[in-house]
């Protein structure tokens, strides 16, 4: 409903729920997202990114979402 | 782990940058 696939939503639902205020790391996400690979997870936050729904914080791996606060 | 005001201030700034490619993209979908 809101254009993403499945993966593109499952990392951003775990991006936004995230507390922390520099992020979580794309390894944080493998890690939580066990079956999803660390290819697909680059390329969803990548579109995520490019969307504006999430940015990078700290450095390019950790990345917080626009809309958790 | 607690932040520097410079880390701070550099996510604030992509916080910016990707509220303003999110209301873009929006804008075009409409």
């Amino acid at each position: 409903a809101n254009g993403l696939s499945p993966s593109q939503n499952q990392v951003l639902s775990l991006i936004r729920s995230c507390p922390d205020a520099q992020g979580i790391s794309t390894q944080d996400l493998k890690q939580r997202l066990s079956g999803m690979s660390l290819a697909v997870i680059k390329q969803a936050v990548e579109f995520l990114s490019n969307e504006g729904h999430i940015f990078s914080t700290i450095d390019e791996d950790h990345f917080k979402s626009t809309d958790n606060d | 782990m607690s932040l520097t005001a410079e880390q701070q201030r550099k996510i604030e700034e992509n916080r910016q940058r990707a509220l303003a490619r999110r209301a873009q993209r929006q804008a075009a979908q409409s």
